[in-house]
């Protein structure tokens, strides 16, 4: 199973709708200071069911959406689709493409789209449990948190240790 | 339940024995169980000795170093029980040339496996990349994607590097 | 003697607005008092505002962003009231090579009041050195100096870059 | 005033005797991971009087004696010298030149001098007070640390005003 596409829309700084496409194989991200390089990580987080506005670098949940540039103005929605190939079969569903879709208001209401299908938060997140996917110091490492994985005190340590067991 | 965790600890000390071998270009490392005799609950602890040096407390090692243990640690885990996909921001940031190098092969050795996407500015880490993106933000305040071909990949390292 | 820190504050503002637009080449900055009518006791909050960018929260800013922000906290303070030396280890790291610019700049300037002695990987931060150490551990576990001249700088600079 | 030359013999895995001759401008350390490099600023640091074990990465003081390699066996003690042109005067005292150095052992016991006199540790801090030598995020910024400055709360970020005020 691996990511086929990711598409942003209004998500922190990408206002434009924006589409990534990328391949089983090892894609890079580069560029300067501050364009945006975490901000698609943070993206394909978050749309995978993210819900620690902390480890997703903002104060509030609405620090998601794109909040206005020099010659911008701010949007009232964010929305992010990522398409994964699924031939697979491995999380166990009848679909050779599975899309998940995350949308969120400035009035901080929700929606959640599995295959275009309205769905809950949680029937994404138990579509993902037990595979690792999204799950902090395993799929995602977080820009400066490589070491974390080394402080974290030895009865934290067994959680992960749990987690890969 | 405890014998379980056993099973999996033994497996899991092995894999990180081999992967910390291999990034480091030798040397030696082990977890090991806080309290043995309580399996159920006991926390892990991390050993790790570079090449030539002492079996010391992780925090003598030098920022480098703790960066490539984690590193050792988390490939370690993906070995093990891999996930399908797995994003990485700047971990290859505080390593040298010689780190970078071992680092970057023994990714491409998970490749195959696992789906990667990773941030980075190094160089070498970028000739890796089987796609390559750039981010800029011309227009001030909204970033844009442009799609690289790996000759280019190059000369963008000169905007970070 | 709350009098004394408003006074000495207003200097701190300025001095941090003046090396932070130095630093990003442009944008904005201001440091603030959380309690403006508790003086002897108010906290002191940052705000900075990239080229281009809205001000927002310092959590918003990306990594490099903030390193450099701290860099500009701690210029602005040293500009005020040197401190005979300054060990700075790393501090460039997260730095593209534009900012990494601007910040060797500045940092030339404060080099008239200020000994600095940096430890760094970064090749332009190596060209400004008025005296080069390289620190090899040919024996392993043994550190052994060198001096450097500044030719074989560049060289070095590919086992750290 | 500034530093002309920091001497170690011991300290960390710097076990032979070694000697940085500085200049007044900018000095520049390289080289690869884990080769000593942060162990000099550790040096410097303690031999200026810092008695935080944890700002000097170890667990215990006894860290910072060499203790051993492939070939070498631990040491019994270290010491470190930095000797600082004073020719401005601004510490107020007659010297020219200052030199301070300090001595670990094992058992835990410490020496300190100062032009060669032994002293206590209490007069090194009072000759370095208000001049910010040695303090950590105004003197010193260690690995990993430069963002620290703005991550303290305000509250805390107030004590660092409060000293370059
Ligand atoms: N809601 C938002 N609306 C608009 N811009 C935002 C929003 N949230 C964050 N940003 C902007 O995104 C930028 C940070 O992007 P990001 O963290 O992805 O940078 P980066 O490319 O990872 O940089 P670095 O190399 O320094 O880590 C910041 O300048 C911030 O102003
Ligand atoms: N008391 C000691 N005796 C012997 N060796 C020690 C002692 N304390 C630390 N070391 C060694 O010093 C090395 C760390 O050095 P240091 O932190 O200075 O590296 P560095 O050059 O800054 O590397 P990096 O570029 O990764 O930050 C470690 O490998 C550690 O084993
Ligand atoms: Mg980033
Ligand atoms: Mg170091």
């Amino acid at each position: 199973m691996y990511i086929k596409r990711l598409e942003m829309y209004g998500f922190k700084s990408f206002v434009d709708r924006t589409t990534l496409e990328l391949t089983p194989g090892i894609t890079v991200v580069v560029g300067p200071n501050g364009c945006g390089k975490s901000n698609i990580a943070d993206a394909l987080r978050w749309v995978l069911g993210e819900q620690s506005v902390r480890l997703l670098r903002g104060t509030r949940m609405d620090d998601l959406i794109f909040n206005g540039a020099a010659s911008r103005k701010p949007l009232g929605f964010t929305e992010v689709s990522v398409t994964m190939d699924h031939s697979d079969g491995s999380l166990g569903l009848d679909y050779r493409e599975i899309t998940v879709t995350r949308r969120l208001y400035r009035d901080g209401t929700s929606e959640y789209l599995l295959n275009r299908q309205t769905c809950r938060l949680k029937e994404i997140l138990e579509m993902f449990m037990d595979t690792g996917i999204g799950k902090e110091a395993y799929s995602f490492i977080g820009q400066g948190r490589i070491e974390e994985i080394l402080n974290s005190r030895p009865e934290e340590r067994r959680l992960i240790f749990e987690e890969a067991a | 339940m405890g014998e379980k965790f056993a099973a999996s600890f033994a497996v899991l000390n092995e894999s990180f024995g081999l992967v910390f071998k291999e990034l480091f270009g030798g040397g030696k490392s082990m977890l090991s169980l806080a309290d043995p005799q309580n399996l159920l609950e006991s926390g892990v602890e991390i050993n790790a000795q570079p090449p030539g040096k002492r079996l010391q407390h992780l925090s003598l090692l030098s920022g480098g170093e703790k960066a490539l243990a984690a590193i050792a640690l988390l490939f370690s885990f993906l070995r093990v029980k891999p996930v399908p996909f797995c994003i990485l921001d700047e971990i290859d940031t505080a390593l040298d040339e010689a780190n970078l190098a071992r680092f970057n092969s023994y990714l491409q050795r998970l490749a195959g496996k696992i789906q990667f996407i990773l941030i980075s500015h190094r160089k070498k880490t970028m000739e890796r990349a089987d796609m390559l993106y750039g981010v800029t933000m011309e227009e001030p305040g909204v970033s844009k994607l442009i799609s690289v071909r790996l000759g280019a990949a190059t000369h963008l390292e000169s905007s970070a590097g």
